[in-house]
């Protein structure tokens, strides 16, 4: 496992929006990046999980924390339109990243990195990755804990 | 928007998997992670959307089909121990990614792929984005008239 990660990565200054209960139909997503595309809101990560009973389901995205109000402002404007239930957002995020290569062949990467998060009761709030990449929010209090924490479970120096 | 897309990706045979209503607690995911990579299941994209209410939240992930029935037996064994609700599982499901450069400074290339997938009438169920990609699973079903549309619309050669 050990050779296979290169770096942890990670980024304080995060917040997330989570829009609740959307209908599940095409066009929904579509809509809400194009509010925040207009307005010019570069956003991170965008994760949305299935929804269960093919009617519901809850999209989050993470950006900058400067950017926080405008985009809730946009988004709570489309209620009506959209339908939604409710609209959540958080200040206090940081986001934590696992980088190396060739994750998918490796599932033991997600395990440990999951592993050690737990054993020093981090919850993650978000997580989302890709081929290079596991990405996870959590609460921006833990961010150090975090990063050493997974330093020293994937072997690498301090400076990685 | 379309200098900065550099291809259309997908892979057809594909599987999700939807643990439903986990606890959202430290320790959770490393446990199904880890379940599923002492069996040396292949997972491709983990996605989990933030919980609204801090108590339950929903896991999706990935996977090749052939490993669909073994993951979900080994999962369902935990239902007790993780105290989740439900288990959720759909084989046919295909990955279309739209691959790119400084994504997150792009807010306008998911605008662009969500719509043409929302035109399509394609619904999304589930989203995940990285710097250099945005992913999303469809029914398989859709998978060349979203590729191809999605080649349309970003000015790509069908060979790109
Ligand atoms: C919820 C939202 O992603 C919807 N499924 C869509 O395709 O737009
Ligand atoms: C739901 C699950 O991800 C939980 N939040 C954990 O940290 O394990």
């Amino acid at each position: 496992e050990k050779q296979k990660v290169s770096g942890i990565a990670y980024s304080a200054e995060e917040a997330k929006v989570t829009v609740v209960g959307l209908p599940d139909k095409p066009g929904i997503a579509a809509r809400i990046f194009g509010v925040l595309s207009e307005l010019n809101i570069n956003v991170d990560m965008i994760v949305q999980s299935a929804s269960v009973n093919l009617q519901k389901t809850d999209i989050t995205f993470s950006l900058a924390r400067l950017d926080l109000s405008k985009a809730v402002m946009s988004i709570a404007n489309l209620k009506d339109e959209l339908a939604f239930e409710r609209l959540v957002h958080d200040d206090n995020i940081a986001k934590i990243s696992v980088i190396g290569t060739a994750m998918r062949t490796q599932p033991g990467i997600a395990k440990c990195m999951f592993e050690v998060l737990s054993e020093k009761k981090i919850n993650m709030q978000v997580i989302s990755t890709s081929e290079i990449k596991i990405s996870v929010l959590i609460q921006a209090d833990y961010a150090e804990l975090a990063v050493r924490s997974l330093h020293d479970a994937f072997g690498l120096d301090a400076s990685d």
